[in-house]
């Protein structure tokens, strides 16, 4: 059987409602290890990685390798029931078909359990190497959301391009064109406040804005979130959600004929 | 503005 108890079930729900948009269903995979989710968009453009380890939750129990099909929607319709303070438990026997929630409210005085349906999903994984990038960014997570938020609104496609002056977002649209430069700054105490940039080559890419922003509805996961860049390869958006485990996202760039 | 690719044509299947 499965069992994996969180007593910050928000980050669960967090985490839900950051990928429902992006990814309608997707298998959840689980092992002794922990659980891991690999799901494309439905135009194939981006690709969500999800990983939580095993030590991350109060107590984790996986007997047997399973993919668990998950709906998004559906399971955000449930987890929507859950409380903010909840303790949120998931539960499945060996080959179920569907999976058990189960919400405890922090003085034990509530318990709810809901059973989400499974789905057969056949997914394809692709692997995804472990590679050195050109450029590596870390900024607040409120930053990347304005930026691609503000973005946005001005046109569809962004030019990020990362120097030793900082890293750029450029874009341009009917209203006119617009600019955002991040300097490499280590002045603020608070690391999650800092910028740091780490450059190895000067390197520029150009992304569609949609994908970006949608990402950013990961803020609340993390205060903190890592750009990854390297000339003609995805871009990596990623967020580490605390001791849990971290949820990577990869766009594919725009490239010039 | 540049083609879009797909993230597949990137990260081989495994």
């Amino acid at each position: 059987m499965f069992e994996a108890r969180i007593t910050q079930g928000a980050v669960l729900k967090k985490l839900v409602e950051a990928l429902k948009e992006l990814v309608t269903e997707g298998n959840f995979d689980v092992s002794s290890t922990g659980l891991q989710l690999q799901a494309m968009d439905s135009s194939h453009v981006c690709l969500v990685s999800l990983a939580l380890r095993e030590d991350g939750f109060e107590h984790f129990r996986c007997d047997r390798n399973m993919a668990m099909g998950i709906h998004f929607q559906n399971l955000s319709k449930i987890l929507k029931c859950a409380g903010n303070e909840d303790t949120i438990t998931l539960k499945a026997e060996d080959n179920a078909d569907q999976l058990t929630l189960m919400f405890e409210s922090s003085n034990q005085d509530r318990i709810s359990d809901f059973d989400l349906k499974l789905m057969s999903i056949e997914s394809e994984h692709l692997g995804i190497p472990d590679q050195e990038y050109s450029a590596e960014i870390k900024m607040p997570s409120s930053e990347y959301q304005r930026i691609v938020r503000d973005l946005t609104s001005i046109g569809d496609t962004v030019l990020i391009s990362a120097t030793k002056e900082g890293i750029k977002f450029s874009t341009s649209g009917d209203v006119g064109t617009a600019n955002v430069t991040l300097r490499h700054n280590t002045t603020p105490e608070k690391p999650e406040e800092q910028t740091i940039i780490d450059l190895k080559e000067p390197v520029a890419l150009t992304f569609a804005l949609r994908y970006l922003n949608n990402f950013a509805k990961a803020t609340p996961l993390a205060p903190v979130v890592k750009l990854s860049l390297t000339k003609d390869l995805p871009i990596v958006v990623e967020y580490q959600i605390g001791e849990l485990g971290a949820v990577k996202f990869y766009l594919a760039p725009k490239i010039d004929d | 503005k540049g083609q879009q690719r797909s993230i597949a044509a990137f990260f081989a299947r495994s």
